[in-house]
């Protein structure tokens, strides 16, 4: 099972992560006291580079309208400037003792920190893009419980004005995230619903108008058209909510998903 | 060690510009 869910997360962070392991790993085997090296000019590039994240970081919490993402974005940048930080005492620790134990310790505890903060970063940020993508799907499913009363053929050209660029928008935003993601049966599941949407949704637009033309020409067997039109109205809802529930999952929902 | 820990931090380093860059690029 992949550890990150999206390609993008894995190919930022994977190589750090296994980096960080390996070190770890050398750490442990090698308590024999070697003297570290002067890290001064890595980790004052790493402080640099943090500065520069918090920086862009603060900047997208404060031009953001979703809420969740300005809760949850300063707690990880907080978490990168702590992980700096402790970077900076190691280093500053080394250059005075290059056998010093806590500088090590911090080494490890820093490296783990950014590794930590970044990733918490990037689901944030993720999290905050799949949100977009599900706000766009909630507007598809308000169009589609309107379906029901449209009983004249210049109210369904209106709704299929409507919807069809948010069906649009939806379709391109699912399909470039189902791309993104590292989870095989995930990725399957969207391409599933999208198709079926994309099946559904000529057959539902003339379940209406069939719908309509009954009505204008007295409106017999309009029960049956409208059962017809609901059913499939009712199939494209299942597809969406399907889609909705399975962005908003992540590799760490495997448990519950399944 | 010392190879480990420079490449190391070269990485957090590259790793923390990218993290950036998603953002920016995401962002905008």
């Amino acid at each position: 099972m992949p550890v990150f869910h999206t390609k993008t997360i894995e190919s930022i962070l994977e190589p750090v992560a296994n980096q960080v392991s390996r070190l770890v790993i050398l750490h442990e085997e090698a308590e024999d006291g070697n003297a570290m090296p002067d890290l001064s000019r890595p980790v004052q590039g790493v402080s640099i580079a943090v500065a520069n994240l918090v920086k862009v970081g603060r900047e997208t919490i404060n031009s953001s309208d979703d809420a969740i993402l300005k809760q949850d974005m300063p707690v990880s940048l907080m978490r990168v400037e702590n992980a700096s930080q402790l970077l900076e005492e190691a280093s500053s620790l080394l250059r005075a003792d290059p056998y010093s134990g806590p500088a090590r310790k911090k080494l490890i505890e820093g490296s783990r920190g950014i590794l930590q903060g970044t990733s918490q970063l990037l689901l944030c940020f993720d999290e905050s893009e799949v949100r977009k993508i599900v706000r766009e799907c909630k507007r598809v499913l308000d169009y589609l419980a309107v379906s029901e009363v449209i009983d004249t053929m210049e109210d369904l050209v209106q709704f299929l004005k409507d919807l069809s660029p948010c069906l649009s928008k939806v379709s391109r935003e699912v399909s470039n995230r189902e791309k993104e993601l590292t989870h095989q049966v995930h990725s399957e599941t969207l391409v599933r619903c999208l198709e079926q949407v994309k099946i559904l949704a000529p057959i539902l637009i003339c379940s209406m108008k069939v719908y309509i033309h009954i009505i204008e020409q007295g409106g017999k067997g309009s029960d049956e058209a409208a059962e017809n039109r609901n059913y499939l109205a009712t199939r494209m809802t299942d597809e969406i909510q399907e889609i909705i529930r399975v962005l908003q999952l992540t590799t760490y929902d495997e448990d519950t998903s399944e | 060690l010392r190879v480990g820990w420079e490449q190391l931090l070269t990485s957090i380093n590259r790793n923390i510009n990218e993290v950036e860059n998603q953002i920016l690029t995401r962002d905008s």
